[in-house]
């Protein structure tokens, strides 16, 4: 899934 | 951070800068895809608007701007700076093709049913296939200036190393993205034909041309 924060990857 | 993603980004940085400084210093964009371009513009556009909701790093963010900024360039070097020299022609491909289905399977499937969320997934599903007018391009006019096959190259190998990013964190974060990593096989897949011609052809100091 993804982080809480959204996503880190560009 | 592991070394596959850092090579991934940077690979991808090295393809929008290739092409750019390829379109600035031959003053033309012949055998470039417009709307491969415009596509990869909205694609940026609807995954980073959480540059305005979240803050990850100052290496995320810098990146995220100059991916952007490099999109709209380029986008703006085709089609009013050097459009004399766009190749309208040959850029045949039905975009609509594309952005419609891709729009709705991004409503269908996502992990949040919110709308920064579904943008985001819009944006990595139509990244998998927004390169296809450029590759139908290709194939029509049946060769491609050798710098425009390594942007393609560096485009490429970009999501191939996210691959080896995607199975690193995997097994060292136990993170996975279904949704990122289904469709960035689908993108590194769609290279493959590309790849090989690269290789056989373009490495060996030909031009690559398709026989007709």
């Amino acid at each position: 899934g993804t982080d809480d924060d959204g996503h880190d990857e560009l | 951070m592991n070394i596959f993603r850092l090579t991934g980004d940077l690979s991808h940085l090295a393809a929008i800068i290739i092409l750019l400084l390829k379109i600035w210093k031959s003053r033309s964009c012949a055998g470039i895809s417009g709307k491969s371009q415009i596509l990869f513009a909205l694609v940026f556009t609807t995954r980073y608007l959480d540059l305005f909701t979240s803050f990850i790093s100052l290496y995320n963010t810098c990146m995220k701007l100059i991916y952007i900024g490099c999109a709209y360039a380029t986008v703006y070097l085709i089609y009013a700076k050097f459009r004399a020299t766009y190749d309208g022609n040959h850029d045949s491909f039905r975009v609509e093709f594309l952005v419609v289905p891709v729009g709705g399977l991004s409503v269908l499937i996502n992990h949040d049913f919110s709308p920064l969320e579904i943008l985001w997934t819009f944006s990595i599903y139509l990244e998998s296939v927004a390169i296809l007018p450029q590759l139908f391009m290709i194939s029509k006019t049946g060769e491609a200036e050798t710098i425009t096959t390594h942007y393609l190259f560096c485009l490429g190998l970009y999501r191939a190393l996210y691959l080896f990013n995607w199975i690193w964190r995997f097994y060292f974060e136990g993170f996975f993205d279904m949704i990122a990593i289904v469709a960035g096989v689908v993108q590194t897949v769609l290279y493959c034909d590309f790849f090989y011609l690269y290789v056989t052809k373009v490495l060996k100091g030909k031009k690559l041309s398709l026989p007709a």
